[in-house]
């Protein structure tokens, strides 16, 4: 009834798209905010 | 469906494996405490034209290999793109099965940053409120299921992660042998994210008194941490770009966060990253409010590695012990 599920951790999407040369790109055409996920707006 | 970025996983990094189907089929999939649903890509999943490769990088389930599939004729959109879900397959997740789970296939790439993502999909460990499509989550699975001895489940953190081993997510109780001291708890303040009233802000000695009018904070267990950004007024970037003098770092305050009564310092060892001698702050800033309009604060995984976290389903709240 416990089980433990070992995690990996790679570079981040952020990580990676910087190393390919498209974050900055990116960012300027998409503004981030780490709370965009949270849609409290939205009628769940 | 508009399809938006996946900016809000650009900082995901943790993730585990789980198979679903019969015979099952491997993903690597994000426990995401943000949102609530299960989906992995599929074999019907197309590249976007802004994919480099134009091919999805990832795992994809095939449904002609499962001997169990049939689509149900349903769909779901998430921010990122929509989901066809699938009648109830056996999810496998170690040791435990849940026999009956419905899940999400891609039915296109969601969006460009997606492509770079090392894992395959999302396991979301949000309340079964957040669910889109009302479908069951995981954990609701588990539970319904008799799979779990608790209705918890908990994240440590490793300090040192690796690629092989960066902490774990223990499913049905806590391992008293990854933290020390006492479990502080918060009730969640809403049944929706998993949200705790944030009582105060100290900077070194002071309390900030940021807090006084109120904060909510959300624990994910998927991203960076974020203050509000009007504490960052003046800064006028991404506080990720802010880069520190690493001699300096001894000499910047412990924040303190706290929760119910408790006190959860984190030093700048914790909050400063050091990338090869170049140091970097690991906070962004956020300038969403919560639901109720007051700050919102996210405490990701920065203080994750310090804090194992205890999700208790059970009783609605969220514990801290110094990892």
């Amino acid at each position: 009834g416990m089980v433990r599920i070992k995690l990996r951790k790679a570079k981040s999407i952020r990580e990676k798209m910087k190393e390919a040369g498209v974050l900055d790109d990116y960012l300027k055409k998409y503004k981030h905010d780490p709370a965009k996920k949270y849609r409290f707006s939205e009628d769940y | 469906v508009v399809d938006e970025p996946i900016t809000n996983h650009l900082d995901s990094s943790y993730f585990g494996e789980i198979s679903i189907g019969t015979p099952p089929q491997n993903f690597l999939v994000l426990f995401d405490t943000g949102s609530s649903n299960l989906w992995v890509p599929s074999t019907y999943c197309r590249a976007l034209p802004s994919s480099p490769s134009r091919a999805v990088n990832h795992a994809k389930f095939q449904p002609n290999e499962s001997s169990t599939f049939t689509y149900n004729g349903q769909s779901f959109t998430l921010s990122y793109g929509r989901k066809l879900t699938w009648r109830p397959l056996p999810l496998q997740i170690q040791s435990i099965t849940v026999t009956n789970q419905e899940f999400g296939l891609s039915e296109n790439e969601p969006t460009q940053p997606f492509y770079y993502a090392d894992f395959d999909g999302i396991l979301g460990m949000g309340y079964p409120s957040l669910a889109a499509g009302g479908t069951p989550t995981a954990l609701q699975g588990m539970l319904q299921q008799n799979q779990l001895t608790q209705p918890i489940f908990s994240f440590y953190f490793s300090r040192q992660p690796t690629y092989s081993y960066g902490g774990e997510l223990i499913l049905g109780g806590v391992d008293t042998q990854l933290f020390q001291g006492d479990i502080v708890w918060a009730p969640v303040t809403q049944e929706l994210y998993w949200q705790v009233m944030l009582d105060e802000f100290a900077i070194g000695q002071s309390a900030t008194g940021w807090c006084s009018q109120g904060c909510q904070a959300i624990v994910p267990a998927d991203g960076a941490p974020a203050v509000p950004g009007q504490l960052r007024s003046g800064r006028g970037r991404p506080a990720d770009q802010l880069w520190l003098n690493c001699n300096e770092v001894q000499n910047m305050p412990t924040i303190t966060f706290v929760i119910n009564g408790a006190q959860l310092p984190l030093y700048p060892s914790a909050y400063v990253l050091n990338n090869n001698g170049y140091c970097t702050l690991g906070i962004e800033a956020t300038y969403l409010p919560s639901q109720n309009g007051q700050p919102l604060w996210i405490l990701g995984d920065v203080f994750l590695k310090e804090y194992y976290t205890v999700f208790d389903t059970g009783n609605n709240r969220i514990g801290f012990a110094t990892s």
